[in-house]
């Protein structure tokens, strides 16, 4: 199974409908400060469920919806869809691909979808659990967070050990 | 339960020992249980000699050194247990030349078999992606995605 | 003593807008009582607003843009309460080429008043220099100090 | 006044005695990972006065002293000095260099030297007082610290504060 895009829309600094294609192989982003490039990370993290807006950098789950500029008006829902490949050559080619969704309004609603059909977090999480997609904290590395991996206590290091277990 | 994580432990450590002797051209890294007669509950603590030093504690290596040990540790754990995507944000930041070259060849070796999403501003890491996208900021505060063509790429 | 604190904060506070908007090319950065009832005791929060962008929590400005606005508070501090000498490792790693460009302005305009000892790895940083030191290990785990002449440095 | 030159023996991985003279202006170091650059700013820190070995990366003051390599035995002591001028054109020229050395031996004892005569940390300190050397936390930072300016919270920005004003 890879990682084929990834689709935002709302979601931090990406008002308009965005996508993003993937390689199979190694995909790089870059750009100047402040461009996007941590939040398109953010996005990928949310998609997959992540609850705690401190660990996306916000203070409340609201400030991950594009919040305006000087120029453009505030939007009121950001919606952000990771589509994988099963590349699995015994599955007829319409259930190749999963589409996983995650939208959330400024009300404070949040639905999720599987192939566009409302589900929950947790048929989600039970989807990927062989599969290894999700929290793993070897599987995300966010922006100053690579020398944790070592700096961490010995029982964070525990954790990431029972993870790969 | 108890064999099973320390059998992951011990081959995770066996990975790590070669992949940290790989990527520092040399020394030694070792996986070490804190309390060992309690290996249900013990904390794991990294032990890592660069080619030539002495053993000495881990917070007394420089920050470039940490960052290169974290992603042995990394591609240690992700040898033993593959998954299918890695999304990395800027992890070769603190990386020398040399080191980051070692670090690249690491990352495409792995590539053949996990998917790595990385944001990078080193080009040499550009140079090495099989897909580059620029993302731009042409309307202040507005993120915008553009597809770079690797052989025509600036700077 | 509460008069003293309240005139540094306000004349810090002036030149942390002047300069943020210097390194920024525009926006605005404010220094807010958290308890202004309570001057002797309250907390300072920070404010940053990026140019064209809408004022949020600092919480959310990328890598590069927080240690750009802690370098635009660094020397707002500093022209308010000079120090003979200022030591600063690796502080420009996450800044982007036009971002360093416009940091180098600033340290070289600061360095009229203040002596400034930089660790760094960006070439353009070492170029300002007016003494620039290679520190080896040609010795495993051994360092020695080298003199590099600025217009034969390699690379 | 400004720092004229650090001289260092057996601190961290320079058992040599090594010695650099900063310019009036810009001095930068350069070299690659684990070459000893942030081992110098650990000395400048710690001939200051530093008395947390975790703020100079050690577990304990031990760890500070040149503990050997493959090829060479571990030293028994460190020493770091630093020499200010003056810049004073009314004192004469035999009085216009400072030199403060700190010593530390493997036994745990500790020194300080203000012009090679022995003196108390509290004498340094009270000679830099008015000069703003010493331990404000915005004229030293270190490796991976300069966000922390930004991210630390609101009291520990009163500190900074009020160490300026
Ligand atoms: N809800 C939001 N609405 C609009 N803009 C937002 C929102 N949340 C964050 N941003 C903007 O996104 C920018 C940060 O983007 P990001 O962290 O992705 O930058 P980056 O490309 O990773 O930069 P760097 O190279 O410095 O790490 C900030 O300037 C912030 O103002
Ligand atoms: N007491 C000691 N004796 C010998 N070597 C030491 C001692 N303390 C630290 N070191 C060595 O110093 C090295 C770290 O040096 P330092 O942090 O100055 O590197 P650096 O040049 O700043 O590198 P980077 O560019 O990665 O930040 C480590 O490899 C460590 O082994
Ligand atoms: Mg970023
Ligand atoms: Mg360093």
């Amino acid at each position: 199974m890879y990682l084929k895009s990834l689709d935002i829309t709302g979601f931090k600094s990406f008002p308009e409908k965005t996508q993003l294609k993937f390689s199979s192989g190694i995909t790089a982003a870059v750009g100047p400060n402040g461009c996007g490039k941590s939040n398109l990370v953010d996005a990928i993290r949310w998609a997959l469920g992540e609850q705690s807006a401190k660990l996306l950098r916000g203070s409340k789950m609201d400030d991950l919806i594009f919040n305006g500029t000087a120029r453009r008006k505030a939007l009121n829902f950001a919606e952000v869809s990771l589509t994988f490949d099963r590349a699995d050559k015994y599955l007829p080619l319409d259930y190749q691909e999963i589409v996983i969704t995650r939208r959330m309004y400024r009300s404070g609603e949040g639905e999720y979808y599987l192939n566009k059909t409302p589900c929950r977090l947790r048929d989600i999480t039970e989807l990927f659990l062989d599969t290894g997609i999700g929290k793993e904290t070897y599987s995300l590395i966010g922006q100053g967070r690579v020398e944790q991996l070592i700096n961490a206590r010995p029982e964070e290091h525990r954790e990431l050990f029972e993870e790969a277990a | 339960m108890e064999k099973k994580f320390l059998q992951a432990l011990q081959a995770i450590e066996k990975n790590f020992l070669e992949i940290f002797a790989q990527l520092f051209g040399g020394g030694q890294a070792f996986l070490k249980l804190t309390d060992p007669d309690n290996v249900l509950e013990s904390g794991i603590e990294i032990i890592a000699q660069p080619p030539g030093k002495k053993l000495q504690n881990i917070s007394l290596l420089s920050g470039g050194e940490k960052a290169l040990t974290a992603i042995a540790l990394l591609f240690a754990v992700l040898q033993y247990k593959p998954v299918p995507f890695c999304v990395l944000d800027e992890i070769d930041s603190s990386l020398d030349d040399s080191n980051l070259s070692r670090y690249i060849r690491f990352l495409k070796r792995y590539a053949a078999g996990t998917q790595f999403i990385v944001i990078t501003h080193r080009r040499k890491t550009m140079e090495e992606a099989d897909v580059l996208y620029g993302i731009t900021m042409e309307e202040q505060g507005i993120s915008k995605v553009v597809s770079l063509n690797l052989n025509q790429k600036a700077g």
